[in-house]
């Protein structure tokens, strides 16, 4: 069963709308996901319709009582299933500082009771790399990495590159990695550019799915709604239907 | 002399870009302010092609070794001066954790000799309120507030007014703020609602020039240059010198 962190430290490049409408995508295609929402903004937990829960329910309950993952699991409005996040939920980095041993919390938190429904789980991770991203990166096995089609987030992925190495080290095991383009726009020349380099350096780990600028991905969230349920015929649902079908077809989910 | 923290801790909203062009046009008016780069991504860093300075150079020998700030400054290509980050000081965050004092440094290192200059300070913050962001904020009188014409990035507006009453509470003094709507789409109905709503819930903090979604904006840090020497005569350029024009005429530099 995999586990999944979608992370990139850069911010704003769609690692939240990855989230939302990869797990929307992975329902319609029968492989309903867990999704956890490590990050403090709770953007994933808003998108479905979820806003700040009564105090101590959501992954703030598993990191500070200990209550565990299988009993914080929520319904969405699309079918899978979530832990929602909270504001609370920063308080975490200033709790454990940089305790070593808070790091793997989530991995041991991984209980059998959660793993054994053989639904993958997706991991929305906050841009920084703190101790709630670090339980995140330290839980998984593969890391899916967003990457806006502009300078600065491409930037971004090289620094990124080189602290999943050092944490490798650290392990003694390999992440499988996938870079996701998004906000692609086929009329600009600096996103064709973009992809390039990206192929360039890191081949094979570069999904050939892009997803497209497209406003429906920007506007469902609003809606407290997924691309497929706001729009199913825009061309953002088609970009994440194709991305899931992709990553499936490659075992990424196995 | 004015402190002004560029700060919203949803990810990717044009902090950084902001920053860049605002300090352009500044220097273009004959104001060139001094910019402190608090982010680890070392983005601004970058667009003034300062790549990770030699070790112990920047933000972080102020924070590790005491350096006065007035010693770590350096040119930029277009003329205002900046003190840069790099990696190393995501370091900060874990040396010092949560400790409250360890917050006021910034504040305690504004020697008289930069502050003597009378030039304007921005400082931009990474999308976190950790450590070196509340450096950033209890040095600061004045915080501008990027929020891309998308809905996550509004509801990250909401959480920050938020914690910045509680901080002045506990400080005891108001902050001038000021929101600025980037990626601002004018194809786009979202674009107009969200502006509609900032306008309706935050008023007169609402600047009234907007910057547009503009390919020169995003492609001008790949070439080390802010947007008035990489496209003088984009609507990118346009845009961040009628914010420069609004805001001096505002006094919010003085
Ligand atoms: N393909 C796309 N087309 C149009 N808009 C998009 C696309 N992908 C993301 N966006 C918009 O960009 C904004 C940033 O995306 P998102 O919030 O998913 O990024 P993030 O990496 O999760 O940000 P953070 O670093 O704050 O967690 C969103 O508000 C969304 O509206
Ligand atoms: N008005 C604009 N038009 C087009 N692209 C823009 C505009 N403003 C910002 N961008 C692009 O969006 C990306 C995000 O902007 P930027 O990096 O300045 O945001 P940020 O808030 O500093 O991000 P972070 O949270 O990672 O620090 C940039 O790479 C830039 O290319
Ligand atoms: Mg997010
Ligand atoms: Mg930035």
């Amino acid at each position: 069963m995999a586990v999944i962190a979608v992370f990139n430290q850069k911010g704003g490049v769609g690692k939240t709308t990855t989230c939302l409408n990869l797990a929307a995508a992975l329902t319609r295609a029968k492989r309903p996901p867990i999704t956890l929402d490590l990050d403090p903004q709770a953007h994933l937990s808003l998108a479905c319709r979820i806003r700040d829960g009564a105090l101590g329910t959501g992954m703030v309950a598993f990191f500070k009582n200990k209550t565990p993952l299988s009993q914080l699991l929520r319904d969405t409005p699309s079918g899978w299933k979530i832990i929602p996040s909270s504001l609370e939920l920063s308080k975490v980095d200033a709790l454990y500082g940089s305790d070593a041993k808070a790091a793997t919390l989530l991995r041991q938190g991984l209980d059998p009771d959660l793993t054994a429904r053989g639904a993958p789980i997706l991991i929305d991770c906050c841009p920084m790399l703190g101790v709630l991203t670090l339980n995140a990166l330290l839980a998984s096995d593969r890391v899916l990495i967003p990457v806006s089609a502009d300078f600065l987030s491409l930037e971004g992925v090289h620094k990124l590159d080189g602290a999943l190495r050092v944490l490798e080290k650290k392990l003694g095991r390999i992440y499988r990695q996938r870079i996701v383009v998004t906000r692609f726009d086929p009329r600009r020349k600096l996103s064709y550019e973009i992809y390039e380099k990206l192929k360039e350096r890191y081949g094979a780990r570069v999904c050939n799915t892009r997803i497209c600028e497209n406003a429906a991905l920007a506007t469902s969230p609003m809606h407290g709604q997924d691309v497929f349920s706001y729009a199913e015929q825009s061309a953002g649902a088609a970009d994440y239907k194709a991305l899931a079908q992709e990553l499936l077809a490659s075992g990424f989910f196995e």
